[in-house]
């Protein structure tokens, strides 16, 4: 399982979420607009959390994150 | 399996329940408005809780909380 | 596997029954009328009940509770 | 695989046949008018029986009990 | 793997033929009109056998017991 | 896997062969007009055999017996 | 796996040939007009061949042997 | 996996290659117009050779052999 | 998974670049104008190059070799 | 799971990110415009970061990295 | 897993990376115009670039190599 998501403003960030009982932040991967990254849920990724303008295609759809 | 959360305003909370005999809530991520978060279920989080206005994409498809 | 609920009243309880050869409630979650609750099937939860107004999303569709 | 039971009357029933050799009620959850339930095959339920009229979803679709 | 039996008329039987060497009936359920049965294939349940008027709904389709 | 057979005339018999290096009829279920029998296949039964007037639901479709 | 064979007339021969080093008959099953056989790719039987004027479903579509 | 020949002239053959460091002929099957041969990959055939007029279903679609 | 090659022209040849380290052609199959061909990928075929006009057939579609 | 890149000009970069606690590059290839790479996620390879001009097939759709 | 390669020119390359800490080029195979290769994701291969101009069939869909 991976999503795919681009940039559409420069500086958005992915930011990994620690899989087990805490949950806190071991990565946060900054975009410039254009750029585009697809990541996988993994052994320490069990959620992920995106800041700025981006277009994200997950398995369920496509949302926009940034705008209404 | 994971699911997709849109915050439409700011304070948006997505409550992870703890897995196992006992239910109660292990971590609550906020949202401001356009952040999105994708979450999983794992082996410590075996239902969520959504509060405020926010679009969600499932695999039974869409559902908006917070408005009618 | 999980299913998605939303109260559409204050005071919707989703109750999980317990898993094994005797059936009784372990845990019953309180939502307020917009709240989102998604939960999965468990080993402790092999059976649900929702009571009060709810849109519900299943993988065999949707379906309203507490309305005819 | 679960199935979906919504309740159109008050005192529908939903039992659970053992699983195993001999086949008897092991549970029986009575549901009012409105109520869900949402109930899974398990170790111990490898059939199950509804009384009153009730809406059912499956996999193979949906079904009314209790009226022609 | 389950199938969804809906009695049109009173006294309809679903039969379990033992799984193994020998085919007998382990187990006879009696459906009242309206009432509907929700089997699954087991360890000790290989085959069904469905006498009187009924609905039933499969992964090949639906089909109707006791009538043309 | 299973397959479903509708008996459209009485005498209708479902033959089960056994599986493995020899194959001869375990066993045979005959059923009256209107009965419906769901079969698997099983470790004792790789294949089946259907005679007389029979409407039969399997994966590939739906198929009658003794009528062209 | 299973293939679906209706003989359309009699002496239809459903041949199973033998799975290993070695490709031989190991059982011809003959089958007379409306009768119809349903059978397993198994531990024994791993390619079959169809003599006479049958219908035959199986997971790549409907053929029909005997006929042009 | 399987697929299914349909010779549509006489002397159609289908001929099994050998699975393995080295690739022969283990076994040719002759069929004559009208019969159909239903063959498996098996853990001695990793590749088939089909020779003459026939039809041929696969997972992949339908192909005609021995005509343009 | 395997491929359906059906050669267009006499002298199509299938060649098997061996699985591993080292890429490197372990076998070539001639086939004459109409014949087929159905190959799987094995253990010890990673790759296959296809030379001379050939219909393909595979899960992603239908190609043509030797033409525009 | 791979995802599919095609260069729409020079020097298009795809990076590798590393999979396990730590989040860093370990390749990143360069691509000529016209230039396609295959990428499969591996047990180095957990996420992806894509710049430059391209156009990316993956199993959620199509997406256009470089250009709005 | 494999994609389709068919060259639509002289001296297309079809170069497998390898799988591991390091990526580096460990074959690379070279097209005639009309030759088409089919080649696996595998144990050594990870990761595949083509250069020149192509046809690619892979399961997210169809894609040129070579041409805008
Ligand atoms: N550490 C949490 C992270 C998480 C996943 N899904 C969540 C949903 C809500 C809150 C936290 C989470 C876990 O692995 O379970
Ligand atoms: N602790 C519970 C959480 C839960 C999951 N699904 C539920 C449904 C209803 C109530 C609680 C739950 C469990 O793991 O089973
Ligand atoms: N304890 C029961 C709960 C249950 C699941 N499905 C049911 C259907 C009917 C009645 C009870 C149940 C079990 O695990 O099997
Ligand atoms: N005890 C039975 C219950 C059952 C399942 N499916 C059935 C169908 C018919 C009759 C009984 C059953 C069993 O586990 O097999
Ligand atoms: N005892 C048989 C029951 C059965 C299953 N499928 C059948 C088809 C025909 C006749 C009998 C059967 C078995 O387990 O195999
Ligand atoms: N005993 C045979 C029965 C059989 C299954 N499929 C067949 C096809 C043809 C002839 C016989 C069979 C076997 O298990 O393999
Ligand atoms: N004995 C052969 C039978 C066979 C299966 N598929 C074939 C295709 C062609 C020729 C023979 C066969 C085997 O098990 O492999
Ligand atoms: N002996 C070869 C047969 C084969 C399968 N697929 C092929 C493709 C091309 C050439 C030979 C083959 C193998 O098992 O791998
Ligand atoms: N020996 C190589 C063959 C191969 C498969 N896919 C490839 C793609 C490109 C180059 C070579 C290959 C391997 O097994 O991995
Ligand atoms: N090292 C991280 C890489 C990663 C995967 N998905 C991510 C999402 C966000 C941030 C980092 C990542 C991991 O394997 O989990
Ligand atoms: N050696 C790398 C090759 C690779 C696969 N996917 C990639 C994506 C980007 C960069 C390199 C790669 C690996 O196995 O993981």
């Amino acid at each position: 399982e991976y999503i795919v998501i681009k940039a559409l403003e420069d500086g958005v960030s992915i930011m990994g979420l620690t899989r087990g009982e805490t949950t806190k932040f071991h990565h946060s991967e900054k975009l410039d607009r254009g750029e585009v990254m697809i990541a996988q849920f993994t052994e320490h990724t069990s959620a992920m959390k995106i800041r700025g303008i981006a277009e994200i295609l997950t398995s369920h759809g496509r949302i926009l994150a940034g705008v209404d």
